[in-house]
């Protein structure tokens, strides 16, 4: 429930995008590109290196991406707190 | 049946061996002679976890200290809180980032170096995935990490999870969810990672069926005993728990604590907290690998309830109990402390457990009050499936997916029964959790208590408060989901060791089996005359 905005961004992009997965993140100002080995889609968007400023650059940077006809859908990727045991 | 400590040479050399008590346990610190993960007699026998590689998601490892660099497998380790492929922990002066470093010690320090101590698979590889160490947790942190090279990574450790603080209920989201479902179905070759999870620091304040990562079919939750086989004053309890290894945990003795390697090159007796457990079994089942390498993430399950043993664990709350088909456990300890020495025997002639199937037994969906001072009984009749292609005829895990709200969520109380008679409770009380709003949504209670159980007939549900005030509460809705074969797991899996629960659980199959179809010939002869 804590909801905390961070500036991870995960975009599932068109069948036909996916070949240009990280020029389409070079160019909304990310770092790389990282492919998951589950599922079809997701593709995280890596951060450039300065996680605090970028963090209120984000929501501007979603609405960009949710424009670009390459991208099918922004997952949000909201923060929460985890524990060392 | 055990055997004599002296009988077993076990040449380690290294300077804090004799301390780690958790390996071989002679009675150090006031500890209880022969309580220990019976290491020796895996080692004895070859098994010291070559070829296996472990992976501790944490907050990173030092993996410039000697005790394990030589055992550190960087092409498979990354760091996620950084994005790049250096998991090396971040410094503070407090060392807060010691934590993955001191579990790696456990599984993969190396062995006769005059360097700290061993780990329980010294020969095996350790792989940092680095974590933690960011300000916020993200989906997409936990799934990349839990699904980095699952073709090389056969152990994932995880010593974390959400807050213990015994009024939080959390657990992984979607895309982590779905990465620990590819793990186990396609994950090592599609015999399916491994996922070791420490079940909690809550005490008994929380209760680890809240915590959907420890309590998820998918990962082996471990609890922690101490030396002398009591529980450690932060142990949680649940019916998710598969059985327990060791930590500190209640003695201000130092020797009681946990030995192993730390930052920068030095070592400690101090690795406290239930995190040790997680990372002392994956070194457990990395011997089990070795032995068979061929090993199902189910078969890891399913050798841990047979080879896990009471030994002497202690537990002032909860009684040891036996289920319906024999088998002993315990709502904290789970089967019992692995067993190192059974385990590789065991593997080594493991014939992989039968398919699994999943029948929906029965679902109750109308609003259900619940008053204090009385229990709510709900019962499901279920023929678990028989008849259909999924019929479930020997247990695994059994989950009863639950919604429900009350005026305060802490007091509220849960038990399930199984046919054959088995009590799990599915949730203790949690005093310091006021909720009023959220409640349960599709919570999956999972239990391994009904393990083998045949699930044919009638469960009961019993729902109430405990606490001091009056409370209510609806229950809305019950779903029985079960998780087994339809085939005898064990009928067909070779004894040696006719005292072992290996030994009595197949005989019981045997007259089971031998019962149903002596029945079905007598119908047909029936039908026929």
């Amino acid at each position: 429930g804590e909801g905390i905005i961070t500036n991870h961004v995960v975009v599932r992009l068109h069948e036909s995008a996916h070949d240009d997965a990280h020029q389409l993140a070079v160019e909304h100002g990310f770092q790389s590109v990282r492919k998951l080995p589950f599922g079809e889609g997701p593709l995280p968007l890596l951060p450039p290196m300065s996680p605090r400023r970028e963090a209120n650059a984000v929501p501007r940077k979603r609405q960009r991406l949710q424009k670009d006809s390459r991208v099918m859908s922004v997952l949000e990727q909201p923060g929460f707190s985890r524990q060392k045991r | 049946g055990y055997r004599d400590l002296n009988e077993m040479e076990v040449n380690i050399s290294d300077p804090l061996f004799n301390k780690q008590w958790y390996l071989v346990n002679t009675g150090q610190a006031d500890g209880t002679p022969g309580l220990d993960l019976n290491v020796a007699e895996a080692w004895g026998l070859g098994y010291t976890g070559r070829g296996v590689t472990i992976a501790i998601m944490d907050d990173g490892i030092d993996y410039l200290h000697p005790d394990l660099a030589s055992n550190y497998n960087a092409d498979a380790s990354y760091d996620f809180s950084s994005n790049d492929p250096y998991p090396f922990p971040r410094y503070t002066d407090d060392w807060f980032n010691s934590h993955g470093t001191r579990c790696a010690g456990e599984v993969s320090a190396a062995a006769n170096n005059n360097i700290c101590g061993v780990g329980v698979a010294y020969n095996s590889k350790v792989a940092g995935i680095r974590m933690l160490d960011q300000p916020f947790m993200t989906d997409i942190i936990e799934a990349s990490s839990i699904s980095h090279m699952p073709q090389v990574i056969d152990i994932y450790s995880a010593s974390w999870g959400p807050t213990d603080d015994g009024r939080t209920v959390d657990g992984p989201r979607e895309l982590t969810l779905q990465a620990m479902a590819d793990g186990v179905n396609k994950g090592r070759g599609g015999k399916g990672s491994i996922y070791v999870w420490a079940s909690g620091d809550g005490g008994s304040y929380d209760d680890c069926n809240c915590d959907g990562y420890a309590s998820s079919m998918w990962t082996i939750s471990i609890n922690s005993a101490i030396n002398d086989g009591r529980t450690a004053l932060y142990d949680e309890s649940c019916s998710s728990t598969l059985a327990s290894t060791f930590s500190n945990g209640r003695k201000r003795n130092p020797e009681a604590g946990v030995a192993t390697t730390d930052l920068y090159g030095n070592c400690t007796l101090r690795h406290s907290g239930t995190s040790a457990a997680a990372p002392e079994a994956a070194g457990v089942f990395a011997l089990a690998l070795e032995a068979n390498p061929d090993l199902t993430w189910r078969d890891m399950q399913h050798l841990s309830v047979l080879t896990s043993k009471r030994n002497q664990l202690h537990d002032e709350v909860h009684q040891w109990r036996r289920n319906g088909v024999g088998l002993e456990f315990n709502h904290l300890f789970g089967y019992g402390v692995l067993d190192a020495g059974g385990m590789v025997k065991m593997s080594h002639e493991w014939k992989t457990v039968p398919e699994r199937f999943h029948c929906v037994a029965g679902s109750i969906q109308d609003n259900h009050k619940i008053q204090s001072g009385g229990r709510l009984v709900l019962t499901i009749d279920t023929d678990a499936c028989q008849g259909k292609d999924n019929f479930v005829r020997y247990l695994e895990h059994v989950q009863a997916v639950v919604t429900v709200n009350a005026s305060r969520r802490g007091d509220l109380n849960i038990n399930m029964t199984s046919p054959m008679g088995t009590k799990s409770i599915l949730l203790s009380r949690r005093p310091r959790d006021d909720d009023a709003k959220v409640g349960f949504d599709k919570w999956p209670f999972m239990t391994t208590h009904t393990w083998g159980e045949d699930p044919r007939g009638t469960w009961v549900m019993e729902v109430g408060f405990q606490g001091p005030e009056a409370q209510r509460g609806v229950l809305k809705e019950w779903t029985l989901m079960l998780h087994g074969t339809q085939s005898a797991p064990y009928i067909d899996q070779v004894v040696r060791d006719y005292q072992s629960k290996l030994a009595m659980s197949k005989k019981e199959e045997l007259e089971e089996e031998l019962d149903e179809a002596v029945e079905r010939s007598l119908k047909s002869l029936l039908s026929k005359n």
